[in-house]
């Protein structure tokens, strides 16, 4: 059930009506920037409970 | 009156309303492991003398009604006063004895401000039904019994507080899990782990978290006896264990632009679950209150 509201909740915010297929080697090479980076942790600070995380 | 673009209105006032403030100490009331389900405030209406009924019958035959209010009465700490409206009902010069108000979400609001030594004060206002100079004065003609010795001490008005002991009705943190859930169960939080990676929509999408932990709510909840409460709430059902507090979960997301390949952060509100309780769908939802 978890599994599809965050499906639901991500569609619905970047205004997608799929799942966008994206091809293993263009995520690969993707290098995500420090200003990405640094939001993202902020949030997650922000959040009770730190998810498992680790380096992709 | 300062705008130029608004027409000031005067103002008459209309409202000559009869105002009581009642204090009860609630020192040891509410522990913490009480839960409030319903608050009951009981006014004695007093008997309106015969002679001031006789005569307000002759001047405004169709009319006996007045309009009791009932509003909870905040100190803050600079001194001054703020009340918030909480029940209101139609009483009869005619009738004589207790006269009920649902005064829960008062005591809700008591218990936000988290001073459990500060009493809570509500405020009795009686006042004509209608604001219209052609209404009667049947708001002159209702009296509540106070602590006064006079008026018995057995009318004094009397708050009645519902709670349920949250050591058998309340849920239990987290489930065992050595033990398998089972119907019997008592409500409690099951640790999980979604795992983002082993989804094949999320493959190539969502970037980081690979996964996270959280929880469910599951077990079931001891069932109250609804006949007990003096209001009988329309929709209640029995108490649930379902999720009373969640936290936001952001991702970061590879996302297209034209030909390019992009990486953004998104929030996902409420979709941690943190905390599980024993809670009755249907219940008034109580407000917050603001600062």
């Amino acid at each position: 059930k978890i599994e599809e509201k965050i499906q639901e909740s991500l569609l619905r915010q970047l205004h997608l009506t799929a799942a966008p297929v994206l091809a293993k080697t263009e995520v690969d090479n993707l290098v995500i920037p420090d200003h990405v980076r640094t939001k993202y942790i902020s949030l997650m600070k922000h959040t009770s409970e730190a998810p498992f995380s680790r380096e992709k | 009156r300062h705008s130029q673009t608004i027409a000031e209105i005067m103002g008459r006032f209309f409202s000559d309303a009869f105002n009581q403030l009642l204090v009860f100490s609630m020192k040891d009331r509410l522990p913490p492991t009480k839960e409030l389900i319903q608050a009951v405030l009981r006014l004695f209406k007093k008997p309106s003398p015969q002679g001031e009924i006789k005569r307000h019958h002759k001047m405004f035959p169709f009319n006996s009604y007045a309009s009791v209010t009932i509003s909870w009465v905040q100190i803050r700490e600079n001194n001054t006063n703020r009340t918030f409206v909480i029940d209101s009902r139609r009483v009869s010069i005619h009738e004589t004895g207790w006269i009920t108000f649902d005064v829960t979400q008062a005591v809700n609001y008591w218990q936000q401000q988290g001073e459990m030594a500060k009493p809570l004060v509500l405020e009795v206002s009686i006042h004509r039904e209608n604001i219209s100079p052609l209404f009667s004065n049947a708001h002159k003609l209702v009296y509540f019994s106070s602590q006064n010795p006079a008026d018995g001490k057995l009318y004094a008005p009397q708050l009645e507080l519902q709670t349920l002991d949250m050591k058998e009705y309340g849920a239990q943190g987290n489930c065992n899990p050595d033990i398998p859930v089972t119907e019997a169960t008592r409500c409690c939080r099951r640790e999980t782990y979604v795992n983002l990676q082993g989804l094949k929509w999320a493959e190539n999408w969502i970037l980081d978290p690979p996964g996270f932990k959280t929880y469910d709510c599951v077990g079931s909840c001891q069932q109250p006896k609804k006949e007990h409460l003096n209001f009988k709430w329309p929709f209640l059902s029995g108490r649930q264990c379902i999720a009373t507090d969640t936290a936001s979960l952001p991702l970061i997301v590879a996302h297209k632009e034209g030909d390019k390949t992009l990486t953004k952060v998104v929030i996902l509100h409420n979709m941690k679950v943190t905390k599980c309780s024993c809670t009755t769908e249907g219940m008034p939802v109580m407000k917050k209150l603001k600062p």
